[in-house]
């Protein structure tokens, strides 16, 4: 099973950007890959150059009309089928609450729809708010991504999320497989370097070995509504993400 | 008056560093500066190296005990009166909706308290949540600081914010002052002049003709729990929050 949710409370470290590059990086290998943006920024959905009119047709669907998961789903350039999102899907943080039942709903349906078995691998952008959407992330997950910018406010919002997890594994009952991945790594400064080692220290082997470096290449393919692959596949950037995914397999990480 | 709200609704632009180090500018040309942090991810309190233990002590404390905000504030070593931030601020967003009386609590108090005068500016950091405090601080301000990172995901954000304004505009019955500050601006990528001129064509006269340069002392200085000006006040960071303060004088966004 390989469900991958991709969350960290600490905005702009990179989330968005590893969803739909390592879910391109999979669809590069022969999957079906699902994207699912959770973000009512819809950021994944546009750089995956889709879009839909109404919440009706993302996964507030889901929620208010029991939608089927598969009659969500869109075909991208990028080769990603994504289940898209809409400013409208804010009203799921903002009309439920965080009952069992409405943190399980994603993972309830994926799993009564056969989503995430190993030749249809399922990527989750969340948005930075520990809100039901990205609750419901980490419920459905088989493993968790976290990145971490290579700064020191996002190192501290890394430390802030593990005990955000243990809180949730009291509930969940069980220990959600995680990796963190440092992003936007720029060799040249001390102070990547610093982190590094900090982020080391305190998450030791699950910190992935693979570091996304800073390229502009990630960052210029949003504005084309591309992946990296589609943009800039001989880029640094490309062959990072593509390095990820070669280190997630080899660990069964991702199946 | 002068209550200045920092907020973009995308994640990890420069909003606490932009708040932060604004405020600092503030103090060093003899203003009594307040820093108030409604993001209960606490940044701001903590680069300001103040901590309180608990939410009663923060923001929190006015909504739930009426509690005076003179009475939440702490001396910072940076010179920042600082009302902090702590985790149970989410509270606010989880426990209370949206109406007339809630969103408009904090530019009660400020102005009960006679915050915000010429010799007393506040400046306040927000979460990239447009909830209960981010709506707080858009109806308390005076004027509105959107960061924009030199950079495409961060530029689909901020258009989207002009719609938020929009619709807030409506209830508020008058224009909020706004403008829009270019961050971590690299000179060397052509990205960031192709950002810059996307930004300008949308936003016009709103713009700041200061632009804050991608600048590492920026980024270190929070490891240090410390402002630009305590960690490198020759850098072209500070350098850079000095001329935005001076242009933001000049044109009396700021009193
Ligand atoms: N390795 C990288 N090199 C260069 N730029 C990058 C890299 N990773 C991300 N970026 C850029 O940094 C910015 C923030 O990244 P991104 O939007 O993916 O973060 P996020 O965590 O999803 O943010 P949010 O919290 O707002 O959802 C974007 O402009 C993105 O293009
Ligand atoms: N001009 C700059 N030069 C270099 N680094 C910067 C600059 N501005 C901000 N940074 C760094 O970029 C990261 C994001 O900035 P910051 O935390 O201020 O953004 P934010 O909008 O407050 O994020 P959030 O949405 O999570 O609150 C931080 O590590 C910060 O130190
Ligand atoms: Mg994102
Ligand atoms: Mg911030």
């Amino acid at each position: 099973m390989s469900i991958i949710a991709v969350f960290n409370q600490k905005g702009g470290v990179g989330k968005t950007t590893t969803a739909v590059n390592l879910a391109a990086a999979l669809s590069r290998i022969g999957r079906t890959t699902y994207g699912i943006d959770l973000d009512p920024q819809a950021q994944l959905t546009s750089i995956a150059n889709v879009s839909v009119k109404s919440g009706a047709d993302t996964i507030l669907g889901l929620f208010q009309q029991n939608r089927p998961l598969k009659g969500l789903v869109l075909d991208s350039p990028s080769n990603i089928k994504v289940i898209p999102s809409h400013t409208e899907v804010s009203k799921v943080d903002a009309l439920y609450g965080k009952g069992f039942n409405v943190v399980n709903k994603l993972n309830n349906a994926l799993q009564a729809e056969r989503f995430g078995g190993k030749d249809t691998p399922v990527v989750i952008d969340c948005s930075p708010l520990v809100g039901v959407l990205s609750l419901n992330a980490i419920f459905a997950c088989t493993g968790l991504i976290v990145p971490i910018s290579a700064d020191h406010l996002s190192t501290k919002g890394a430390i802030q999320i593990e005990k955000t997890l243990g809180a949730l594994e009291q509930v969940l009952k069980r220990r959600v497989p995680r990796r963190y991945l440092i992003t936007r790594f720029d060799g040249r400064r001390r102070m990547a370097w610093d982190v590094l080692k900090l982020v080391e220290e305190h998450f030791g082997a699950d910190v992935c070995k693979t570091r996304i470096a800073e390229n502009v290449s990630l960052a210029e393919s949003p504005a084309l509504n591309k992946t990296v692959y589609e943009h800039a596949p001989d880029s640094r950037g490309a062959h990072d993400y593509d390095d990820l995914l070669k280190e997630l397999l080899a660990d069964g990480f991702i199946e």
